[in-house]
């Protein structure tokens, strides 16, 4: 049965699209089936990936709209191992009337992945920079979840909300899955303020931090507009070789009790 | 009489906060009274500020709480010229109240600023990385709005979705405000994907685009763990500086009829 995982920050611009996206590639360089689920509206896995929104009809919102057509929300990636299926709504009208059915029918996203999870080993779930009902969904069918975060001051701040809005949601009887870890993201070692947050973080959360940290790099800022992950581009390089490091780590992590 | 510039970006992390803080010194400095709100429940400002955030119990909600107390919503920064506003919702479900009560009174914000619009010369809004109720109801209180991005590939498809959604707002009619321009920001000039995106933009969105742009700098990144704008520690650095060119061709642009 293929592992969910949910990749959650309320705080933007940490790294959750890139990490989804290059995660999932070097496991499946590795042979492993993925699954990637753009659970943000921002539609951001399909850039990721080089399409243009106007050329996929189908996804998430199929899911939860009654006439929706769940059957079709499968893309392929045109990389081998590697599938997605993206959010398909684009008006904030149609992000409004999601957003109320994710949060009406909370449960809807983990019943609607159960079937793929029988074809995939991993199944990532890119979520919003929020904590409201999309990421809720996500969490709701994510076996553990996975937390980027940068080297940065406001990225700590976002922790402790982060993880009382789950304790929240598990204390409203909703299924939490377990944490996964934290991964530090664009990580420019040189400086001082990177150092201090990450002692800060490594401190407080101690085990839950992985050890791979991802630099920050001009090639994974390419993989949107190459619309490649960065090891089909760029295979030797410190991107490609941290994200590596980080499915290693991530493989060899025994699933928490 | 003062005026209200909603900062908004979808995209997550281009640099709402940082913009907003930054650029409101700028014009703190050169004599202007400012008052920044968080309309991001993230609490961003209060971070960048060097606030606590249970240092502070007044804030956004009150504007929209009957049993809220508004009078005592606006704190001092310690800086001259410049006061905030700070969302202090924390809990999911104080969040969800309060876009709940966003969508609910729309022109609520409107009108509980009005009363501030005589006392300062510029009221910054700074919004969350999405384009819902609480966005909505800044840009309703906004008399213009300024976008930042980054010179990268996923902020620029973010663009389209942005001002779709304001037309969107507008055609439902909700007052819009103008646009007062896009600012490039965390840019390094050197990579070829930024002199890419940034002449992609120019080229879509002409005139409305800044001719200052920002730099990715350190000294912008440790605001706020320093808890000062950068002017405040490092006054002849690039970032000061270019905060400063950002508020003079502000001040020299005519407000469009
Ligand atoms: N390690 C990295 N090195 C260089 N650039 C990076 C790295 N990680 C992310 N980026 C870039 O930083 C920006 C933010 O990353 P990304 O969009 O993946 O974050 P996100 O958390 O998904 O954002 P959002 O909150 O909007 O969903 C993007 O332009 C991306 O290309
Ligand atoms: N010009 C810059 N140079 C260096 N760092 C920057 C710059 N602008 C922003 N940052 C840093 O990048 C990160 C994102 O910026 P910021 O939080 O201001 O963006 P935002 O758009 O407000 O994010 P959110 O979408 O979460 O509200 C922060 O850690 C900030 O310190
Ligand atoms: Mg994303
Ligand atoms: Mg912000």
């Amino acid at each position: 049965m293929g592992r969910a995982v949910a990749v959650v920050c309320p705080k933007g611009g940490v790294g959750k699209t890139t990490v989804t996206v290059n995660l999932a590639s070097a496991l499946a360089d590795m042979g492993f089936h993925c699954l990637l689920i753009g659970v943000d509206p921002q539609c951001g896995l399909l850039s990721s990936f080089g399409r243009d929104r106007f050329a996929v009809d189908y996804g998430l919102l199929d899911f939860f709209d009654p006439e929706g057509d769940p059957a079709r929300v499968v893309q392929s990636s045109t990389m081998p191992n590697l599938d997605f299926i993206t959010s398909n709504v684009w008006s904030r009208e149609e992000e409004a009337e999601l957003i109320e059915r994710a949060g009406a029918e909370p449960e809807r996203l983990a019943a609607s992945l159960a079937d793929y999870r029988g074809h995939y080993d991993f199944l990532f779930l890119d979520c919003p920079p929020n904590m409201g009902p999309l990421t809720a969904a996500a969490l709701r069918a994510a076996d553990a979840y996975l937390v980027p975060m940068q080297a940065e001051e406001l990225a700590y701040h976002a922790l402790p909300r982060l993880f009382d809005a789950v304790d929240e949601l598990a204390r409203g009887g909703a299924p939490m899955p377990e944490l996964m870890g934290i991964v530090l993201n664009q990580v420019d070692e040189r400086t001082r303020l990177a150092s201090n947050v990450i002692e800060r973080v490594r401190d407080d959360y101690g085990e839950q931090v992985f050890q791979t940290m991802i630099p920050r790099t001009v090639r994974l800022a390419e993989v949107a507009q190459r619309g490649l992950p960065v090891n089909l581009f760029n295979r030797s390089g410190a991107g490609a070789r941290a994200f590596a490091a980080l499915a290693e780590e991530i493989l060899a992590a025994p699933a928490r009790p």
